[in-house]
């Protein structure tokens, strides 16, 4: 299973994480 | 055969260096031709997704009639060409499976044998046994409620970033989305509007349920709602209006002014909607999308703001994130953010897998898919989650919505291609949606 995000965000927005990089609820993700 | 296999010399050579280069510059050359494909519209201008490949015509002639015997022996002698194996796949009967899957997985175990069972299943996968609530593995009636368990309070810390991780799970992509195409791999990219659907212009969705969503929310005043026990200003939750041309304030953060909402026009000029802003938000939706449509962008549609989302912000770019869950992680997904869910869509689809090998060998795995796009918006504007079902995890919850049927028998499945969509009139005036807290779960995926 897999979840897609599609999101509007400012244009500074980044995601903090890698790809490949394991995640779990509530971790950052991304900020502005 | 037996006596050809047996006896047949088999005769190794190298191979010249020049045909492993020039094999390598025929996939590069594929992969690139593959990103540039060519998009095709139906008669409403909205992008056709379809399977492709050598056996399109042949496909297309017999459909999942031709022999599924023939296509497995083709798929072991030919595995070869990742086009050729959506032809394959696509012929498994995968939803049957995933209704067997689900059916085995929720037969009662026996009380003796659960802590066994599922702590093999636990070494195989990797589950965390000590996070898991209840922690008596006995509990746990079959390997499907085992499967969807929760966790204790307090196991996931959720950080103070904008977005958070919905999900346990791996990273599989994430970046900005370009001419409204999100990349699946490097090179190989999908419609967004095939991924969450747009309303036909002129026409109704193919079905469309409107219910009271069950309200979580209370508006404590203009300025501030209470979710959960959390308190958001209304600003922070849906973002700062911005005001119609003519008036200083308006929009969602001064739901009590009665003013007219402006609707840009094809020729770019303002002019007032048709629709009271304060009329159902399905009449809004329509008629929004109607305009949308007639200005040939995505109907999102932020109504706070009277513009369609699908032109974002000066200054805003629309991201994408894909987290993939593997079968040992914890199923149940929780909100990214704070936002309100205006409706959702739910696209009966396949149910191919959706493992990483999976996703760099199928082009469209995730539009193809059976998935559930909840739409909204959030302080930035819109956002939309999609949680996409697997072979193993056909069936998809959504707490707040009990009307919804994922991965339903055959005979009761709408036509392929179309979603039936539901809207979320929440009790609230003010938020017209179900909002959501961040780090609230909202739902999971369930075995079969």
């Amino acid at each position: 299973s897999t979840i897609v995000l599609v999101f509007e965000a400012p244009q500074d927005f980044e995601f903090v994480v890698k790809t490949g990089q394991k995640i779990k609820v509530g971790e950052r993700l991304g900020d502005v | 055969l037996a006596d050809a296999w047996n006896h047949t010399p088999t005769k190794w050579y190298p191979l010249p260096v020049a045909v492993g280069a020039l094999l390598l510059i025929v996939l590069q050359y594929r992969r690139t031709r593959r990103s540039e494909k060519e998009v095709q519209l139906d008669e409403n201008g909205l992008e056709v997704v379809k399977l492709k490949g050598p056996w399109q015509k042949a496909y297309d002639a017999f459909g999942l009639s031709i022999s599924k015997t023939y296509c497995f022996t083709l798929h072991f002698s030919m595995c070869i060409d990742s086009y050729f194996q959506v032809h394959v796949f696509g012929a498994f009967p995968l939803k049957r499976l995933s209704y067997v899957w689900g059916y085995l997985n929720s037969l009662e175990l026996p009380v003796w044998f659960r802590p066994y069972g599922f702590k093999l299943y636990s070494w195989i996968f990797g589950c965390n046994l000590n996070e898991i609530d209840p922690p008596d593995l006995a509990h746990y009636a079959s390997l499907g409620e085992f499967f969807y368990r929760k966790l204790k309070p307090g196991a996931r810390p959720v950080a103070d970033t904008v977005l958070v991780s919905p999900a346990d799970g791996r990273v599989l992509h994430f970046g900005v989305i370009r001419d409204g195409r999100v990349e699946q791999i490097k090179g190989a990219t999908y419609s967004l509007d095939a991924l969450l659907g747009v309303e036909r212009h002129g026409s109704p969705p193919p079905a469309s349920i409107e219910f009271q969503a069950r309200d979580q929310a209370e508006v404590l005043d203009r300025d501030f709602a209470d979710i959960n026990g959390i308190q958001y200003s209304l600003q922070d939750l849906l973002g700062t209006p911005c005001p119609p041309s003519g008036s200083a304030e308006g929009g969602v953060g001064s739901p009590t002014q009665e003013l007219p909402m402006p609707m840009p026009t094809k020729h770019g000029e303002q002019t007032d909607a048709s629709v009271s802003p304060d009329a159902p938000l399905q009449d809004v939706v329509a008629h929004e999308a109607g305009v949308a449509a007639e200005m040939g962008v995505r109907p999102f549609l932020d109504r706070a703001q009277g513009r369609p989302a699908g032109s974002v912000k000066p200054g805003h770019s629309l991201f994408f994130a894909v987290i993939y869950l593997a079968p040992g992680d914890y199923h149940r997904f929780h909100s990214p953010a704070a936002w309100v869910v205006e409706k959702r869509r739910h696209f009966v689809g396949d149910l191919f897998s959706v493992s990483p090998w999976m996703v760099d060998k199928l082009a469209d795995v995730f539009v193809l898919n059976e998935r559930v796009a909840l739409l909204g918006r959030w302080k930035y504007g819109f956002f939309g989650m999609v949680p996409v079902g697997a072979t193993n995890v056909g069936s998809i919850k959504i707490n707040f919505d009990q009307a919804l049927r994922t991965n339903v028998d055959r005979r009761r499945r709408p036509p392929v291609g179309t979603f039936e969509e539901a809207v979320y009139t929440s009790a609230s005036p003010v938020l017209r949606g179900q909002p959501l807290s961040k780090a609230q779960e909202m739902g999971g995926f369930c075995l079969g």
